[in-house]
């Protein structure tokens, strides 16, 4: 999984697969 | 083909995940990037020489100006706390996070298929004692501190009180 800012500044967990 | 889920939040105390830290074991410190998180209490350190993801059980550890120490024994799932005071008492705060999933409905526009969530429970521990939970209401704290004079400042009249308020009192305490 990847922490980073969206589009809107909103910190977000982003998990593949 | 392989699924993306996304989540509002993060399960780590910081962002960037990393952050310069030191790990305390036996009275030794070492300085690495510590990720720590606050769903499973997982401590990660990566050394600057390699990179590499090491899981590791420090005795206490410091991220920037926090400090977390470990309360459970080597057995059993790690425990770690933020020490918030540290006089002949301490103050503590048990930080946990939680992963609260939501269904994402294909015919509703959910943005999120969960929400990182965190709680946090204060403790007192006395000296010589085991810690104590304790909520942020005078009652609570009085009855920890177990005091015949209270010791919390008298303009805060009312039963709820803040953080700062709970430090004061275990440190008037102190005296």
């Amino acid at each position: 999984c990847v922490v980073k800012n969206d589009y809107a500044g909103r910190l977000v967990t982003i998990c593949n697969g | 083909t392989p699924k993306t889920t996304v989540y509002l939040g993060s399960p780590y105390l910081t962002f960037p995940v990393y952050e310069d830290g030191v790990l305390e074991v036996n009275h030794y410190q070492t300085s690495c990037k510590i990720a720590f998180n606050l769903v499973t209490h997982q401590v990660l350190c990566r050394f600057e020489s390699d990179s590499i993801e090491h899981a590791v059980l420090p005795d206490a550890f410091r991220v920037g100006a926090q400090r977390f120490v470990r309360k459970s024994g080597p057995q059993g799932p790690p425990v770690y706390y933020k020490v918030l005071y540290a006089g002949k008492s301490k103050v503590l705060a048990q930080i946990k996070g939680t992963l609260q999933e939501t269904k994402r409905e294909a015919y509703r526009l959910e943005e999120f298929d969960g929400i990182y969530t965190r709680q946090e429970r204060y403790l007192i521990e006395l000296e010589n004692k085991a810690p104590q939970a304790v909520t942020l209401s005078r009652k609570s704290v009085l009855r920890v501190l177990d005091h015949t004079s209270d010791p919390l400042p008298s303009t805060t009249l009312k039963n709820k009180l803040t953080v700062p308020e709970l430090i004061e009192a275990v440190a008037a305490y102190d005296g």
